[in-house]
């Protein structure tokens, strides 16, 4: 089972 | 006042090209430093950023900081009405909800302005920080841009893989799988044709195709693409813009579970 990543758990919102 | 003067206009043709498939509304924020953008697509998976340094422009004013919201797709219907050869000019006045776009040919003998609506769009910044990346990739941007669309045939998914062998590039499907390894090679004629490794330690990610091959819309833009990739973070894609920015790409990956 392959989940994709969201971008916000690797940036954070300024 | 907002005025913005780019001889090699088809350089913001070529940017509204390479971003308007992956997002649809974004701000264009313009300070001294420059003409930026930062904009995440509709699924939250990829992010764009874009920056055109005011330097790389022949006339930059920009009296205060301006952000302004518009409509990618509307965007790219102004600037497609530009020449490739010609001069284009943004201007736009405080406070108003509209953005010229000047279009002159490299001759003077044909001036034309088209006026576009702005929009008031939310959206967020993220804050993205300096990082070391365990591997980075220079290599040939249509070499890429080919891999991605022949990967694109047999799966959905890439694996990219850097090791001292060099980077491989894999995927599989329903009929079959494929992979694709290239090797670093200085020893060619252009060094714009070169594919150089430099690996800190191996790292293996998967990544959507189809993100992959929407960032390869930018391939017009430069002859050369650096992927960097870490085992924590997105990979970046990144494409000179001539010699005033860039625009990278963040791509979140998948994660087995």
């Amino acid at each position: 089972w392959v989940l994709q990543k969201h971008i916000l758990s690797f940036f954070e919102l300024e | 006042m907002l005025e913005l003067r780019l001889v090699q206009g088809s350089l913001l043709k070529k940017v509204l090209e390479a971003i308007k498939e992956l997002v649809t509304d974004a701000n264009f924020d313009c300070s001294a430093t420059g003409f930026s953008l930062q904009a995440m697509d509709s699924s939250h998976v990829a992010l764009v950023a874009l920056l055109l340094r005011s330097e790389g422009f022949e006339h930059y004013r920009c009296d205060r900081n301006l952000s302004m919201g518009m409509n990618l797709n509307n965007v790219s219907k102004m600037l497609r009405c530009a020449g490739n050869d010609d001069i284009i000019t943004l201007k736009a006045d405080d406070g108003s909800d509209t953005v010229t776009f000047m279009f002159e040919s490299p001759n003077q003998d044909k001036i034309a302005d088209f006026e576009m609506k702005l929009m008031d769009i939310d959206s967020e910044h993220l804050g993205i920080p300096e990082a070391e990346y365990h591997a980075i990739v220079k290599m040939p941007s249509a070499e890429f841009a080919r891999i991605c669309k022949d990967l694109s045939s047999i799966g959905d998914t890439v694996v990219i893989s850097v090791t001292k062998e060099g980077v491989k590039f894999s995927t599989r499907g329903d009929i079959g799988n494929a992979n694709i390894v290239c090797r670093q090679n200085t020893t060619v004629d252009k060094p714009e044709e070169a594919t150089i490794i430099e690996m800190q330690e191996p790292v293996s990610l998967t990544f959507a195709l189809r993100y992959m091959n929407s960032f390869t819309k930018a391939t017009p833009l430069s002859n050369t693409v650096t992927i960097s990739l870490s085992s924590e973070l997105p990979v970046v894609v990144e494409y000179k813009v001539a010699d005033m920015g860039y625009i990278r790409f963040y791509l979140a990956p998948k994660i087995e579970d």
